[in-house]
């Protein structure tokens, strides 16, 4: 694939590589550097540089946004459309006044390749796989649920104990570096007062708790942001959302990325499952990647604005 | 590299919590090797679950055994993910 020159030529309506959307973090990087930086938090199992790009303005340790996509490495849609949300904050800092107002006073930290060893893997061996890939001792089977091996409600009902399940936990909560090394940045940062995980599909708004049916403390608060950032997605294309608390609106799942991020008392912790509710599952086409990012970019917006707008 | 001739994804929609309790049984049956792209949630949500070709007719006796209603979201997984790959790669071109 002939490279692109600059990130304006990137090919956002397509699918990439794990080598080519680093490529394109690093160009983002080179062409802003006053806006945008490459935070290196960790590695993968495998090796592989777990890279968050940072977009700040300037001060320090600024109250912040995190926004991830790509922990299941199978929901390719989330990975494509993180890229096109960084190319999106860069061109519309300094146009937008609701995102000007918003970097001129906190940053935005995006993970898009949460998962690489993961997302490496469906390029090459196994398109439809989800979890990292560490081997289980003593078991055939390899990797684990990213989205199940957090420090909240871990062990409990809605994760699995078997290294074979899609939704295995891990032999203790946080034994994944892919979910240690965020782990780690959130506690040192200390400042975080939003998070947004992002998966597909089902075209959902999701918030905590998923492990217990005690409503979180700021459930209203979260309820009605949930309904503004919905109905602002479906301005776009009428794409319609459910959403809610993980365990009403899907099922019981422990060790959540966001039940944990809540607990650590990051108030706007989200998890959206994007597209498709159709006929294609996994294997949205790409056709559909810059519209399902169009539209969730408007959902986006509506959360970081109110984070900004409602300081804590 | 893993292949997907033959594979397809049922979705399942349940006409109530009984039939969905017999959905969710199907996670306990490994030897089907069924893969849950949407879990059992509730009635009037459905439930996405690719089959590998060696279970469809089993899968499929045992549904339509139980009265349980499905339709074919995905006919031939990978003829799918070979379009995707074809696209992946004209673009690069």
């Amino acid at each position: 694939r002939p490279e692109p020159r600059n990130s304006d030529s990137f090919d956002f309506a397509n699918y990439h590589p794990i080598n080519e959307i680093y490529a394109f973090q690093d160009m983002l990087v080179a062409e802003n550097p006053n806006l945008v930086s490459k935070i290196v938090i960790g590695q993968s199992y495998q090796g592989r540089d777990l890279n968050v790009l940072k977009f700040s303005t300037g001060g320090t340790n600024r109250p912040a946004i995190w926004i991830d996509t790509g922990i299941h490495s199978r929901e390719w849609v989330t990975q494509a459309s993180g890229t096109w949300f960084a190319k999106k904050i860069v061109t519309e800092y300094g146009r937008d006044p609701a995102l000007t107002a918003i970097l001129d006073k906190m940053d935005i930290f995006l993970e898009i390749v949460t998962n690489p060893d993961g997302y490496y893997y469906t390029h090459n061996s196994n398109r439809m796989w989800r979890k990292t890939r560490k081997p289980n001792s003593g078991s055939n089977c390899v990797g684990v649920d990213p989205n199940r091996n957090w420090d909240a409600g871990f062990g409990g009902p809605g994760a699995s104990g078997n290294p074979c399940s899609e939704t295995y936990r891990g032999p203790r909560a946080h034994s994944e570096s892919e979910v240690k090394s965020i782990v780690d940045f959130v506690k040192s940062h200390r400042n975080f007062k939003a998070f947004i995980s992002i998966h597909s599909y089902s075209q959902m708004l999701l918030y905590p708790y998923g492990y217990t049916r005690t409503p979180v403390k700021d459930q209203a608060e979260l309820h009605s942001l949930a309904k503004k950032a919905i109905t602002d997605l479906a301005s776009l294309y009428g794409t319609r959302y459910r959403y809610g608390s993980i365990i009403n609106t899907i099922y019981q799942a422990s060790g959540g990325t966001i039940d944990w991020t809540y607990n650590q008392g990051i108030k706007y912790s989200y998890t959206f499952e994007l597209r498709d509710t159709g006929r294609y599952g996994f294997v949205l086409p790409a056709n559909q990647i810059i519209p399902t990012a169009k539209e969730t970019w408007l959902a986006l917006m509506a959360i970081m604005d109110h984070t900004f707008k409602n300081p804590y | 590299k893993e292949t997907f001739e033959g594979h397809q994804v049922l979705r399942i929609v349940a006409k109530d919590e009984g039939q969905l309790s017999l959905i969710k049984a199907l996670e306990d049956m490994s030897e089907f090797e069924l893969d849950f792209w949407r879990g059992v949630t509730d009635v009037s949500t459905p439930v996405d679950i690719r089959v590998p070709f060696h279970s469809l007719q089993s899968v499929k006796i045992h549904l339509e055994g139980q009265d349980i209603e499905y339709s074919v979201m995905i006919e031939d997984l990978q003829a799918m993910l070979d379009k995707e790959q074809e696209e992946m790669v004209s673009a690069a071109r």
